[in-house]
């Protein structure tokens, strides 16, 4: 029974704290998400999980159905009233159903997808879901038709395609929202922003998140340079990318380690480290390596998520971490720990670890960081 | 503050201290 799967579900995001408001349960309760999933069976439509719904040549995802935590969080962060003109970038369906519930019979949907194929398909499920009000349209969401934007400006857009900028700033009204999944320096979060005085001001809890990448004109470069002979590449996805390479001597020699004396449980997310290094380091960069290849890089990040590391000259520093116990709850305690690698490799890892304890001390425990955007010729 | 530079945008981020 799709109705009985819907209801637990939000039943769960509800005690989860992702559902904060009475209309946004409403509406997750009655739009039919296993309508938006017709490949799926209903039970796995009701799972609290992405619905992959094409993918490119080479296998990956380029379209979903996002999973139902992060769309309940958006849709809270974009705090919808009945009569909203609202712009979603990345049409599943499914979302856009939801939002046309929040803004009512006096509200506008507008979402717009590059690929033909998955605003044929959100046309087809919307339509027969009962939303066929929602406008669908194909195009570049970084060149826009003027008629997206309504008079005054929208009352709230929300990016539901992993964005590395965000051009739409101009388009939402004094006082709108907008809420997308922000790149910086290859770290995703969702970001809910109000525009007071031309610019966003965040004003919600990030999320950490991922979503599809963004195609065409706002597709990223990840300023990619590949360390000669070594099999490890250095991501400059923000920022200046710097010459590497004078690098490939620095790994022939074991790392010097600088210990930082900050731990993290095995299970606690430090993501607001990572971003804070990504902004306080010049030179910062996302090392990944080959998985079979002879890097002499230790303890090599995983093959999707590049470790933090700062480009010193011929030398490079890199935040790494080392089991030091089994922590209160048995899930392991870790240490962070700089490998520092070339002839100033220990210089390097002692200005990154001084970083990471300068974290610690001033804003691990603090509330979350602020961020303002602001148009580039303000 | 750290500052990124997009294309479109700048991004500021206010580290809180405790």
């Amino acid at each position: 029974d799709p109705s009985a799967l819907r209801n637990r579900l939000v039943d769960q995001l509800l005690a989860a704290g992702h559902i904060r408001t009475a209309a946004v349960e409403a509406t997750l309760r009655r739009v039919p998400r296993h309508v938006f999933a017709p490949e799926v069976p209903v039970r796995t439509a009701y799972a609290d999980d992405i619905i992959p719904t094409r993918h490119t040549p080479d296998g990956r995802i380029s379209s979903s159905v996002s999973a139902p935590w992060l769309l309940a969080a958006m849709l809270e962060a974009a705090r919808l009233r009945p009569g909203h003109r609202v712009l979603e970038i990345g049409s599943g369906g499914y979302n856009a159903a939801l939002i046309a519930e929040l803004v009512g019979p006096t509200g506008q949907v507008t979402t717009v997808d590059i690929d033909p194929d998955v605003t044929d398909r959100a046309t087809r499920l919307l339509a027969a879901a009962g939303y066929d009000h929602v406008r669908v349209l194909t195009a570049d969401a970084e060149h826009l038709p003027a008629d997206v934007v309504p008079e005054g400006g929208l009352d709230a857009a929300i990016v539901t395609v992993d964005t590395w900028d965000l051009p739409w700033i101009t388009m939402v009204a004094e006082g709108g929202r907008l809420v997308a999944p922000l790149r910086l320096h290859q770290y995703v979060w969702s970001i809910g922003f109000t525009k007071r005085d031309g610019a966003l001001i965040s004003d919600e809890p990030l999320t950490v998140c991922g979503f599809v990448p963004m195609q065409g004109a706002g597709a990223w470069d990840p300023n990619l340079r590949t360390i000669p002979g070594r099999g490890i590449r250095l991501a400059f996805e923000d920022g200046t990318p710097m010459p590497v390479d004078q690098l490939a001597p620095a790994f022939d020699k074991a790392p010097s380690t600088v210990r930082t004396n900050v731990t993290v449980g095995g299970e606690e997310p430090f993501d607001s480290l990572t971003l804070y290094l990504a902004g306080a380091l010049p030179g910062f960069c996302r090392l990944s390596v080959d998985q079979d290849g002879h890097n002499g890089v230790i303890s090599p990040p995983p093959p999707h998520w590049p470790g933090a590391a700062i480009v010193r000259g011929t030398s490079l520093a890199r935040l790494a971490h080392e089991r030091i116990g089994d922590g209160d709850h048995g899930k392991g305690e870790h240490e962070f720990v700089i490998h520092g690698y070339g002839p100033a490799g220990h210089l390097a890892a002692t200005e990154m670890a001084e970083h990471v304890q300068h974290w610690q001390h001033n804003h691990r425990a603090a509330p979350c960081p602020r961020i303002t955007v602001q148009p580039k010729d303000a | 503050l750290h500052v990124f530079h997009k294309k479109y945008t700048r991004i500021k981020i206010d580290w809180p201290v405790v």
